[in-house]
């Protein structure tokens, strides 16, 4: 048996939200820790991989390891029925072969419940463990979308340039050319807009903008990303959860 | 001209 509450429905619609247009199914891995999901998308661009720990619920149990297969699509038409502020548990039996959905409004006297149906999904888990990073970059996760916006405008890839007291973000179009530079910078009343930069090595990494825009639809999720990027490997942008994350893991495009 | 690469081409499978 399977049962998770979130003191908020907002929560659950923005995961969703940014997964749906990436993957349209993936399977829900449910144990006592709380709740998994990898899953790539259909170009096989970009993995993505959320964490959901248990202590992002106002109440868990999840009595055996249990796989939910769910369509995203679905899920979000559903989800999308209840309010923001409202509570929203789902549940599932041991075999079950529907997720229960219930909203209750914490003004009202009133509960929305719902049943999704499951599908039976066979998919690899890939093994992303933990690598070496040669630069991090942290800042306020608006900020990365409108740089994500602005340069896809120009080309199909952005170029990540990080040197040891920058972040230089370059497009190379037919119709001109953007660059746009970030520095660190620490604000103490606002630590949400701080800005840093680390590095053990210079990185020139280039990426599909089509992939990022997916990225950038998890910006709801966190006032903040994380960028890990390595020499000619995936660039990983993670999105902090009050407890967990929804990392997106995107390949590069380079030259063989 | 750079080339898309495949993020299977970086991760094994379980």
């Amino acid at each position: 048996m399977l049962e998770g509450k979130f003191e908020e429905a907002s929560l659950l619609k923005k995961i969703v939200e940014a997964m749906k247009d990436c993957v349209s199914s993936c399977n829900f891995n449910c144990t006592e820790n709380g709740i998994s999901v990898q899953a790539v998308d259909n170009s096989r661009v970009l993995l993505i991989s959320l964490l959901i720990e248990k202590d992002t619920f106002e109440e868990y149990r999840c009595d055996r390891n249990i796989t939910l297969g769910v369509g995203l699509g679905s899920l979000s038409k559903i989800i999308g029925n209840g309010a923001n502020s409202d509570y929203l548990t789902i549940s599932a039996d041991d075999d079950a072969d529907k997720l229960n959905i219930i909203f209750e409004d914490k003004v009202k006297d009133k509960i929305s419940e719902y049943n999704l149906k499951l599908l039976d999904i066979d998919a690899d888990l890939l093994d992303v463990g933990p690598m070496d990073t040669d630069a991090t970059i942290t800042l306020p996760s608006a900020d990365f979308a409108k740089i994500c916006k602005d340069m896809k405008v120009l080309s199909e890839s952005l170029q990540i340039i990080v040197t040891k007291d920058s972040a230089l973000f370059q497009s190379v179009g037919d119709i001109g050319t953007g660059n746009i530079v970030i520095r660190p910078k620490t604000d103490i009343d606002h630590p949400e807009e701080s800005v840093t930069i680390s590095l053990d090595k210079p990185i020139d990494l280039s990426f599909g903008s089509k992939y990022l825009s997916d990225i950038i639809k998890a910006t709801s999720l966190s006032q903040k990303v994380t960028i890990k990027l390595t020499d000619q490997s995936p660039g990983v942008f993670e999105y902090k959860l009050p407890s967990g994350y929804l990392r997106f893991y995107l390949a590069p495009k380079f030259d063989e | 001209m750079d080339k898309q690469h495949s993020i299977l081409s970086f991760y094994s499978s379980f």
